[in-house]
């Protein structure tokens, strides 16, 4: 790998993006999903994590452009030059364009824009060519890497990690739980008794708990759950998840974070997300959702915002008038805030911290407390 | 006929190659056109430069493997200089 000239790097590791327009050959989302999927190959490896914004000067700008576009260093028609991006600064540095006189594709019958987007991001970050063919930082388009469960190489890994070290290791007690995923240093424990998650949702029958950028796969049938990686299901969704919550009549679950939120159906990420949250009728104000559960036989989804919930309607797909409600007020012994909740047996289990409230929605009471990992059999 | 038209292929070739060599290896512009190459000249060296990177054998001249990658789509990162 090499870097440019003084290795040039972004000297925090919150970084924004915006895409600035698009191209015509391919849906909207379809160019945000390339996009998001491209950043999370690097923040995977990196402590850097990436925000989108929708106006004002990001730190990656994203552009889609033909011929003369304002840099100095015109794009050259269809072929050759597919796109180009500058080292980590201010201004246009940093910033990632798009030949739009290629055929931008999804798939590899014209040009991935996936491919060409995680290429093109490694030098946003300060990475410059590789001239180890294996690697992603390879200046030639190549197709033959396995795109759907696409790997950075060692050589792509080592040259970003130079510049921004490993991926923090998580305050939990990193010790693997089973052998679903490889002994990674940062990796949560199950058995931790101070776990918490970011997120709980049931998925056709098993219960996903969200942690950073894994989670567990409980069945409940089978004792030990399994620990993944959530972009190894799902690469499009982002880590450190605010919200899940499974809608059984859709088979659908939906994944809140930060502003957006994105839909999955068993292990493919749906078309035309991610949304706004405040599509669903929140106000302004809300920027996060903390949890989110749906009760099924009321068609009803509750959301948990800080020591607030609405209620939403999914037939209507609007929200309840009357809402927002203090927690404390319908759901007693639960609050002021939650991290995730879900449903089993009828309950509702609110999980806060460490701590686990089973909650009986009919006689509104919480009937026992219980640790958060309660469910892993440690 | 078929020797303008060999003329004229390898004219662009050479011209290709040298836009390429300026855009992606740094060569100085006009410091010397391809007629003019010989082992030491800086085009032949940056040839050198830039099949030993591409992981090609490095023989210094315009062979089939080099002006096919060559032509292969890529990235057009600005290059240090620029």
């Amino acid at each position: 790998f090499s870097t440019f000239p003084a290795s040039p790097k972004w000297r925090k590791t919150h970084l924004t993006y915006r895409i600035v327009n698009y191209t015509l050959d391919l849906s909207e989302n379809a160019v945000d999903s390339a996009i998001e999927r491209a950043l999370r190959v690097w923040e995977e490896v990196t402590p850097l994590t990436f925000t989108r914004i929708y106006e004002g000067e990001a730190d990656i700008m994203i552009t889609f452009s033909v011929r003369e576009h304002g840099d100095f260093i015109p794009f050259d028609g269809p072929g050759q030059v597919l796109a180009h991006a500058f080292a980590p600064g201010q201004g246009i540095l940093g910033d990632a364009h798009f030949d739009d006189d290629e055929q931008w594709t999804e798939d590899t019958a014209g040009i991935n824009l996936f491919l060409v987007a995680a290429h093109e991001l490694g030098h946003s970050l300060g990475l410059y060519h590789s001239d180890n063919p294996e690697a992603l930082m390879y200046p030639i388009y190549d197709t033959s890497k396995d795109l759907p469960r696409f790997r950075l190489s060692q050589d792509d890994v080592k040259g970003i990690q130079s510049l921004y070290g490993p991926p923090p290791a998580s305050p939990a007690d990193p010790v693997v739980p089973t052998e679903s995923v490889p002994p990674v240093p940062g990796t949560p424990a199950t058995c931790n008794p101070d776990l918490s998650f970011d997120a709980i949702s049931t998925l056709r029958g098993e219960i996903l708990f969200f942690k950073d950028r894994y989670f567990w796969r409980k069945h409940m049938n089978v004792l030990e759950p399994e620990f993944h990686s959530i972009s190894t299901f799902w690469p499009s969704l982002p880590f450190n998840i605010d919200a899940a919550y499974e809608v059984t009549s859709k088979d659908t679950v939906f994944i809140f974070k930060g502003k957006q939120f994105w839909a999955i159906r068993g292990n493919e990420a749906q078309a035309g997300y991610p949304k706004r949250i405040h599509t669903l009728g929140f106000p302004p104000t809300i920027s996060k959702i903390d949890a989110a559960i749906s009760d099924k036989e009321e068609k009803k989804t509750y959301f948990f915002a800080e020591n607030k919930y609405w209620r939403f309607d999914e037939r209507k797909w609007s929200m309840d008038p009357g809402f927002p409600k203090l927690i404390t007020e319908d759901f007693p012994g639960i609050g002021p805030k939650v991290d995730a909740v879900f449903e089993a047996f009828g309950f509702f289990y609110f999980s806060s911290g460490s701590s686990q409230m089973e909650f009986d929605p009919n006689a509104k009471r919480v009937t026992r407390i219980l640790k958060s990992n309660s469910w892993f059999n440690c | 006929y078929p020797l303008a038209r060999g003329v004229r292929n390898r004219d662009s070739t050479m011209d290709f190659a040298q836009n390429y060599l300026e855009n992606y290896y740094n060569l100085a512009k006009d410091v010397e056109k391809f007629f003019r190459r010989k082992d030491s000249s800086p085009v032949v060296k940056k040839i050198k430069e830039m099949q030993s990177f591409l992981g090609l054998k490095v023989t210094g001249q315009l062979d089939s493997d080099t002006m096919e990658m060559m032509h292969k789509p890529r990235c057009g990162v600005p290059d240090v200089g620029h």
